[in-house]
């Protein structure tokens, strides 16, 4: 599974996500990159998300959007809510992986449960990042 | 006032152990991964949006045959590949989605189309196909999304569950 996340200079935000699944899956079979909500979600009000991972897990937990909602509902900053749904909630339920996520203040989190994530990153007048485990 | 702009990618779940990596392989990664920033980073640097850039950068990564999207999707059992992508707009929550999709290039841009084509959200199948026809997305054949080492991760899977002995290998499972 890959993703990204952004914000522009304008304060917009977007996500976007695309998979070729678990190796042997049923035909048929989806996982939540495509679902909305669980593996992909962009609200300039609270924050945009891509997730990879256990994607059955991550469909249960609507793990993008319980960020959105923990953001709007309960005033949680993006990494406090991020941090709990994946270092905490994930795990409850055997699910493991990550995600990318950036908010409307342009505050970014890159939160995993797993081993390890191949990841880059950049924000303006910086350096460009790349890193993995 | 403009903000500062800012982007995040990642190449999935499916890391290998440690063990695994070597020094090689991992600088193969690093250089992938920063190839891939590099066209949603040009979009924001020019003022481009945010959506722009999402779609450049995963289009770049579904180009990558060292990831599970597009080209170097992980097979399933029948020995096909089923890519799934989705899209979203945070100014207005607009959103577009393909799932169980074959040939077409770029699943991501197949997404958009729905986003952008259509009044739904998530297209499956010989639909969504139908959608990326219309939008005059790039297809290929077969060869072009063939990788030998998610056909050998395929092999040794199968191989695996005949004989009882199926492990939970993140590298292999989500390629």
């Amino acid at each position: 599974t890959v993703g990204a996340v952004a914000r522009d200079r304008q304060g917009n935000l977007a996500a976007a996500t695309s998979t070729g699944g678990m190796t042997a899956k049923r035909s048929g079979r989806v996982g939540d990159s495509p679902i909305i909500g669980a593996g992909t979600f962009a609200d300039n009000a609270t924050c945009a998300v891509s997730a990879t991972g256990d994607g059955e897990a991550f469909m249960r937990l609507l793990v993008a959007h319980e960020i959105d909602a923990r953001m709007r509902l309960a005033a949680a900053t993006l990494v406090q809510a991020a941090t709990a749904v994946v270092m905490s909630d994930l795990g409850v339920i055997g699910g493991s992986g990550g995600l990318i996520a950036v908010a409307g203040d342009g505050s970014m989190v890159l939160p995993f449960n797993s081993d390890g994530m191949y990841r880059a990153w950049c924000i303006e007048g910086r350096d460009p990042e790349t890193a993995i485990y | 006032m403009t903000k500062p702009f800012s982007i995040a990618i990642h190449g999935g779940a499916g890391v290998m152990p440690r063990r695994d990596m070597t020094p090689e392989r991992e600088a193969g990664y690093n250089v992938a991964l920063s190839r891939a920033l590099e066209p949603g980073k040009a979009v924001l640097s020019r003022g481009g949006s945010a959506l722009d850039a999402v779609t450049g950068a995963v289009a770049a990564l579904e180009d990558e045959p060292l990831f599970n999207a597009g080209r170097g999707a992980v097979f399933t059992r029948e020995g096909n590949q089923e890519m799934d992508a989705a899209i979203m707009d945070g100014r207005d929550r607009s959103a577009g989605a393909v799932a169980g999709v074959s040939t077409i290039r770029n699943p991501i841009h197949a997404a958009r189309a729905v986003m952008e084509r259509t009044e739904h959200v998530l297209m499956i199948g010989a639909g969504a196909v139908a959608i990326a026809r219309e939008a005059g997305l790039v297809f290929e054949d077969d060869r072009y999304f063939f990788t030998r080492d998610r056909w050998e991760a395929l092999q040794d899977t199968l191989r695996m569950e005949a004989s009882g002995t199926l492990d939970d290998d993140p590298s292999r499972r989500h390629g």
